[in-house]
């Protein structure tokens, strides 16, 4: 152990232990988690290539296998609750995204909240066990958070009993889902829905996009990878065209809103509860937050106290660049926002899971409140985690450059979240829709 | 706001716009008013950036009727008004997190830990006091001793805080494995573990880049 570190944490006048069983809500929760950790680090699989090294294919064959793997482990352990599967794959997955993000946050979550118990029954199984592979496709390369601008349609025809499903501009080419280049053969399509010769505005639809056997794309849709990007080089990040995909009418999701065989449309008790899987990830947004920033004040922090640098008194050895004023003016305010983010992201979930409790009993007054509280603490705090990742970067001078800091790569990974699921300022302007209304 | 001033109970997370409202229609002098702030006191700032969001919601919502008196539609009214509603929900939501911030100390039973979370408390609530002090300022609830007060505190946090970083940094309990940091490693052995990561870029697979013989070496025989 480096002396620095081994004297500052003999110096500390707390239990750290203590703390992190406050972080993690409880002594047994840490433990459990640890125990996670460790089945996942010592698994032999586990041990991988440092991707820094790989190009861009080979990240993400990389990404696959590791996913694969991850899902036979997940079985061979028997670890099903959704809390501890979140946290198995947080740790397999370490600072890369996985192949099949989508699939979990965002596909699965949207046929459990959007699908009627017999599209549960049909899909959900098969999703479950990764013959379906899915993702969820809503922005388009003209068209993001503004939503009711969203160009694609589905169109039904009771003749048939079927949705014609088209992309019928270049800007309306669905653009950016993870996995949806090369990995997932169904969608979660939002298209503007026409019946009986009306627009009904956005609704979720179950788009198959590639033969279940072959993997080969079906007639109709044309499917591929975006090309490179800023960070996220393991994922497949897609476009989709739709050119006349005929689907069945049980394909719309209808838990709220229908459409009935002969096309009459049954209206759902909010418009807001078709993109009740955005106010999901919104809210956990909140929690990441707070996780990327404190990793990089981990890696900021430690390292400040192993660097030495300069002078502090004349003819005195170099001193820990922690002990200089600016170094902590530039960390401790973020370490602790990193703090102040975790319970924030805390109380956002458990908020979440509170009122989308009373959603599905029926009450959906508090609906408006969780829609400005997402969106508003989504943007403010992913621009101050994210400003601050880069803060942290600065701090270790130029090794906070090399990749091998690992300070590039969760800013990349972590920045994103300031555009994905709703621009932020479109979102503070969301929140500040519903404070002057309130 | 606008069912707040129309006397509405507003409830949630923004309650504090009904009891502003509320506070409005009881007469006050001026003179009277009390002075909100005890910087050093977590439960005055919270109530400090409570009265910032109050305030800045007000702003904005003027702002906006402003606007609709002036243009076209309430669209472009909303567009004229944007700069400040986005200051609002920015407020709105930094008054949240200092709120559940100092309502998390409540739970802490150790009181080591108690301190050191509440001196993180009290740097995140100050910090921000001044980075946005013309806020505070504006809305008269800080006057301007009271935001170098705050500056000087903000100072005097991070030497106390000093002493526990590392081991705040620890209790996050990130394993190097998940990590992933040559900086960041918990055994601090940093510049050896630099070197030997270096050591593993493909570039150094070869003594001798095949660049050299394909490019480098032709220029040398061309110039």
């Amino acid at each position: 152990m480096n002396p620095d570190l081994r004297k500052e944490r003999d110096n500390a006048t707390f239990k750290t232990d203590l703390l992190t069983y406050i972080l993690d809500g409880g002594a047994e929760k840490t433990q459990r988690r640890r125990e996670i950790e460790s089945l996942v680090i010592s698994d032999p699989d586990f041990q991988h290539v440092d991707l820094n090294f790989l190009s861009r294919s080979e990240r993400y064959a990389a990404a696959v296998k590791r996913s694969a793997q991850m899902i036979v482990k997940m079985r061979e352990h028997g670890i099903s609750d959704p809390e501890e599967i979140y946290c198995y794959k947080r740790i397999w997955n370490g600072r890369e995204h996985e192949a099949l993000g989508l699939h979990y946050a965002m596909f699965l979550p949207t046929l459990q909240k959007l699908g009627d118990p017999a599209q549960q029954e049909k899909w959900i199984p098969p999703a479950k066990t990764f013959k379906v592979l899915g993702t969820y496709a809503q922005t388009e390369l003209g068209h993001g958070t503004h939503i009711r601008a969203l160009e694609t349609t589905a169109t039904y025809d009771p003749s048939t009993q079927e949705f014609v499903l088209n992309s019928p501009t270049v800007s309306s080419i669905k653009w950016w889902p993870g996995g949806l280049g090369k990995t997932s053969n169904h969608a979660i399509v939002l298209a503007q829905l026409y019946t009986q010769g009306h627009c009904h505005g956005l609704h979720a639809f179950i788009v198959p996009i590639r033969n279940m056997s072959t993997h080969e794309p079906l007639p109709g849709v044309v499917v591929g990878d975006i090309g490179p990007k800023f960070g996220f080089d393991e994922v497949d990040n897609g476009y989709l065209k739709l050119d006349n995909v005929r689907i069945p009418r049980e394909n719309m999701l209808m838990k709220y809103a229908k459409v009935e065989p002969d096309g009459t449309y049954v209206k759902p008790p909010s418009d807001k509860l078709t993109y009740g899987t955005m106010v999901f990830i919104r809210s956990m947004i909140v929690g990441e937050s707070a996780r990327a920033l404190a990793k990089a004040c981990t890696i900021a922090i430690r390292y400040s106290a192993v660097r030495r640098q300069s002078e502090l008194r004349p003819g005195e050895p170099e001193p820990q660049i922690l002990d200089y004023q600016t170094q902590q003016y530039k960390l401790f305010p973020l370490l602790a926002t990193a703090y102040a983010f975790h319970f924030v992201g805390q109380y956002m979930s458990q908020t979440y899971h509170r009122i989308t409790g009373d959603i599905d009993q029926g009450d959906f007054s508090q609906l408006p409140e969780l829609h400005a509280l997402s969106a508003g603490l989504k943007a403010f705090t992913t621009w101050a985690a994210s400003a601050g990742i880069e803060v942290c970067r600065m701090a270790c001078g130029g090794h906070g450059y090399s990749r091998c800091s690992s300070l590039p790569d969760i800013y990349v990974t972590f920045t994103p979240t300031c555009t994905y699921e709703g621009e932020n300022t479109v979102m503070m302007l969301q929140t500040a829709r519903y404070l002057v209304k309130s | 706001y606008t069912q707040a001033s129309a006397g509405e109970q507003v409830g949630g997370t923004v309650s504090y716009l009904s009891e502003m409202s509320q506070r409005r229609l009881q007469p006050q002098q001026v003179s009277s008013r009390p002075t909100v702030v005890n910087i050093s006191d977590l439960s005055s700032l919270v109530e400090a950036y409570k009265l910032r969001a109050a305030k800045l919601v007000e702003m904005a919502a003027r702002s906006l009727q402003g606007e609709l008196q002036r243009r076209k539609s309430k669209e472009e009214a909303w567009n004229g008004a944007a700069i400040d509603l986005v200051r609002a929900s920015d407020a709105h939501c930094h008054y949240v997190v200092v709120k559940l911030f100092t309502a998390k100390l409540g739970e802490v039973g150790d009181t080591a830990v108690h301190s050191v979370l509440g001196s993180l408390a009290l740097l995140y609530a100050l910090h921000g006091i001044t980075v946005h002090s013309g806020d505070f300022l504006q809305a008269g609830l800080l006057s301007v001793p009271q935001v170098a007060q705050a500056s000087q505190q903000v100072k005097e946090l991070l030497a106390q805080i000093r002493v526990n970083a590392v081991a705040l940094a620890d209790a996050f309990d990130y394993r190097d494995e998940m990590l992933n940091s040559v900086l960041g490693r918990y055994d601090g052995n940093v510049y050896e573990n630099m070197f030997e990561w270096a050591k593993k870029s493909p570039l150094n697979s070869e003594q001798v880049h095949e660049s050299y013989h394909k490019y480098l070496k032709p220029l040398h025989s061309k110039l």
